[in-house]
């Protein structure tokens, strides 16, 4: 077992060189690390399990870097080396983006970008990593499904003053107000997320436009009592009867509270506020807009 | 104004060995509060709704005069349900103190807090315990009670600080202080221990800093006020307030009733006893329908400011 | 500008004007007169 362990090490390391990520991969998770016959240290079993992750993420290969992630789950409770633990964590979250398990890939991109430490081993932390965790953060934050949990991310990332630098904040800032986001902002928004963030869904839409739909449906119920689905779906930019069925499913699922009069095709949003507090806070706009003045 | 910002370290340490406090239970009578730690406290009950929050505070003494600069919560909750709650923050409270002096923050701890949503501003018996405790090994200390619900429904806030007397000791009279309702499920354990104990009289004070900033906020505060209303935040503590003044209406006239049958026997004393027990039910009655009054004066003021004007 | 947002601004009186906030006013209105009553 020690010479083919030896071989297999180096082979990987070739193809490494010649970034064969995925061979490279597949050469070393053919170590057995399990293997009875020879006293392996749980270091060692870590670190492969961390390069081989790496090596498949290089390919975006999120499945088989899962299963490797995962065996170091259980391994990393144990470690105290920092550079595995802090290498385990940029791999975990990079693995939950690509699977679109953004809720929370979110949030263990927003754990790194808060590391007080700017050395790991002579691994340098700089400061233009922790704002592309950062920004890494809100874009998942942003595509991840519209609910409580994602609000209460969002309000996070919104009061965490780094983000006012980022150049994504102008689209944090609208999402976390609800307010609508045109289809300008939406598309330079686009031109940043990765190829995974960009594939089609089954319905034929990105996860992207989802996600901005469904915004812009809640911001919309915000601010009219009711609409047509001729002028939603303008606003929207997709063609009415879409807008129809995405507005009916986030009904159902309690995502938004209106009802559809399907016979004059319009949708009447509801508001749950008592009609005194709504009272209060548009006294709380308009003595604003009165302060402002 | 900003002196009271400075700690003298020496003139404290000289404070601590004479310990004026020691043979006169009565020495302190007064507390200030910065603006800083009020703010923090209130903030802090507010978010324990109706469970029971604990706080310590640091600051100095002077004189008679406990002064408060900073406070800071403890991670306990349900203080009125567990005997002496701080012991389970005691290593929390160190940790919190001597990383405090290394940033240069030289004050001490001089008391606790802790909030009774709804039932008023005095200490039960279980407060009693802990501050005696307190006042025997960590003196010179104080308790301070802040109910986070009146505040709300009164629109100030509801505050007390307090000493104990050393066991045994029999105070001389008190004289009333500001009448408070006790809810009939509390008012056993109120009477029981309001002898034990003393009131404090408590004052605020800002640094030019706070100054600066609550005015900036000023904005924010007239707004608040236009836009609140008191009668919807304090629903159900006044449906609380209602069903307990029912019970004790309904106390009051089974004794009466039960009283009736013997009243020619009954000494001039028991039925003047009587009368302040409905006295007080009725001050409870007529203090409701004054707060409400004062929302629903509110709610109208708003009405005829923002909707009477027809478009 | 300012008379545009100072004309916005009146625009925007009276604050709400739907049936249900009516009845909801009314109806907090009399539950305080309510309590009153009962109190005195």
């Amino acid at each position: 077992e020690e010479q083919v362990l030896v071989i297999r090490e180096k082979l990987a390391e070739l193809y490494e060189s010649e970034e064969q990520w995925s061979k490279a991969a597949q050469m070393l998770s053919g170590i057995d690390l399990d293997s009875g016959i020879r006293m392996v240290d749980e270091k060692y079993r870590l670190t492969k399990c961390i390069q081989v992750a790496r090596l498949y993420l290089e390919d975006d290969d999120a499945v088989n870097a899962e299963a490797f992630i995962n065996k170091a789950s259980f391994l990393v409770t144990n470690s105290s080396h920092e550079v595995l633990i802090w290498q385990y964590k940029v791999y975990y979250a990079r693995i939950l983006d690509l699977k679109r398990k953004f809720q929370e890939a979110a949030l263990r991109y927003y754990e790194i970008s808060q590391i007080e430490k700017r050395q790991i081993g002579d691994e340098e932390i700089d400061e233009a990593g922790l704002e592309q965790a950062l920004t890494a953060a809100v874009t998942c934050t942003i595509l991840a499904a519209a609910g409580p949990q994602r609000s209460r991310v969002l309000a996070t990332l919104y009061k965490d003053e780094r983000c006012s630098k980022l150049k994504i904040y102008p689209i944090l800032q609208k999402v976390y107000l609800e307010r609508i986001l045109r289809k300008p902002e939406i598309d330079a928004f686009s031109e940043e997320l990765k190829a995974h963030q960009k594939a089609l869904l089954p319905d034929n839409f990105t996860v992207l436009d989802r996600a901005m739909i469904e915004h812009n449906l809640l911001s919309a119920s915000k601010l009219y009592t009711n609409i047509s689905f001729e002028e939603l779906g303008a606003l929207l930019g997709i063609d009415p009867q879409k807008a129809e069925k995405i507005a009916a499913r986030m009904i159902c699922e309690d995502r938004m509270m209106g009802s559809i009069d399907q016979v004059e095709s319009i949708i009447h949003f509801e508001d749950d506020t008592e009609e005194l507090q709504q009272w209060d806070q548009q006294i709380v706009g308009l003595c604003q807009a009165l302060n402002d003045i | 104004t900003d002196a009271i910002y400075f700690y003298d370290e020496a003139g404290q340490a000289q404070v601590q060995q004479e310990k004026p406090w020691a043979n006169d239970p009565h020495f302190f009578h007064k507390v200030r509060i910065s603006a800083l730690a009020l703010l923090k406290m209130v903030a802090h009950a507010r978010s324990g709704g109706t469970i029971e929050i604990m706080g310590v505070m640091q600051g100095k003494i002077d004189g008679d005069t406990f002064i408060v600069m900073d406070a800071y919560a403890l991670p306990v909750e349900g203080t009125e349900t567990r005997v002496n709650a701080q012991a389970d923050a005691y290593e929390y409270m160190v940790d919190y103190s001597q990383t405090n002096k290394q940033t240069g923050r030289l004050e001490n701890l001089v008391g606790w807090y802790h909030s009774h949503p709804g039932y008023g501003c005095w200490l039960s018996g279980i407060d009693v315990s802990t501050q005696m405790l307190n006042q025997q090994y960590q003196d010179p200390f104080f308790a301070l009670v802040i109910d986070p619900t009146r505040t709300v429904s009164a629109g100030k806030v509801d505050i007390g600080a307090f000493r104990t007397y050393r066991q045994g000791y029999k105070p001389p009279d008190e004289p009333l202080s500001e009448y408070q309702t006790i809810p009939l499920n509390k008012i056993e354990d109120f009477g029981v221990h309001c002898k034990q104990y003393y009131s404090l009289d408590i004052t605020y004070f800002k640094s030019s800093l706070d100054c600066h900033l609550l005015d900036l906020l000023w904005n924010k505060y007239w707004v608040n006020t236009l836009s609140s209303n008191p009668l919807l935040g304090s629903r159900d503590y006044v449906s609380g307030q209602i069903s307990d003044l029912a019970e004790k209406l309904e106390q009051a006239e089974n004794q009466m009733a039960h009283l009736r049958l013997g009243s020619f026997l009954m000494p001039s004393h028991r039925k003047k006893d009587e009368e302040s027990q409905l006295t007080k039910i009725t001050r409870d009655s007529s203090k409701i329908a004054v707060e409400q009054v004062h929302g629903l004066m509110s709610q109208v003021i708003k009405d005829s400011l923002f909707n009477s004007v027809c478009p | 500008s300012l008379l545009r947002q100072v004309s916005s601004l009146l625009r925007r009186l009276p604050v709400i004007d739907s049936e249900k906030f009516r009845d909801d006013f009314l109806m907090e209105f009399n539950d305080t007169l309510l309590i009153t009553y009962l109190a005195m």
